[in-house]
């Protein structure tokens, strides 16, 4: 069982910031965790789509052909490698998020959330 | 912290079966956690919608003015409020879903999801 966020983390989906929210939403149902990082064309990460933003966009009737960009967060909460897992907990819990990229010297280097920690660092009680 | 999910269960929201796609988009983003419980006209849980269910309807161009029952999940998996919370977790790993409503005698007591386990079970580390 882990004691940091690299003991756990996951790979991270990645999206094209030119792709629409039909093909950010194609690609988010076929992966197992709900997020994606969206990258520019030298691969920086420039934001995060979930499915809460594919349901905003339904909600209140965006054309599903807009770029991503139109619907993702900018301002990206993270985490790094070292993080412990109650550093990673108070975090999404203070901006009532379920999931955080994880970036190392400025590289995506996989992502955090609350799926993966109740799977694998709840302790057994 | 708790030892059961009557301990940590939250409350669940609900939508009447006749609502819309969108109505259920729009009622999804207003909710802290992003599930709801579908009810018929007697309040019996029927199926549930996640935000992925409506990210699916946006990935094959559903039409947002269908009825929420025709893209729910009408096979509920739930907890009871004396199940474990390695009972919970092991069953949210096997469907892979991030939550499931609580019932007690046939009625919707509340829900549970690995943001509320992160956030209100996970020992200290
Ligand atoms: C406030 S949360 C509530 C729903 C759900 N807990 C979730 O995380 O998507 C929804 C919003 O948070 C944003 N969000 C999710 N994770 C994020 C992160 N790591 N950094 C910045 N914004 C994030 C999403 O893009 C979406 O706009
Ligand atoms: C396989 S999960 C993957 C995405 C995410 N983990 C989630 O739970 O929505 C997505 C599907 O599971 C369904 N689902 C989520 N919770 C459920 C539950 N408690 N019982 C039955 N189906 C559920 C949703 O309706 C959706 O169709």
């Amino acid at each position: 069982s882990g004691r940091t966020v690299a003991d756990v983390m996951e790979p991270i989906p990645t999206i094209p910031a030119a792709k629409s929210v039909r093909e950010a939403a194609q690609l988010l149902i076929t992966e197992k965790w709900s997020m994606l990082a969206v990258v520019d064309e030298d691969g920086v990460i420039t934001g995060v789509v979930t499915s809460w933003d594919i349901a905003r966009a339904s909600a209140t009737a965006s054309a599903s052909e807009i770029p991503v960009t139109e619907i993702m967060t900018k301002n990206v909460i993270t985490a790094t490698p070292g993080d412990s897992i109650l550093d990673v907990v108070r975090k999404l819990e203070l901006h009532e998020i379920s999931a955080m990229p994880v970036v190392s010297d400025g590289e995506v280097a996989g992502m955090i959330s609350s799926d993966i920690l109740a799977q694998r660092t709840l302790y057994r009680l």
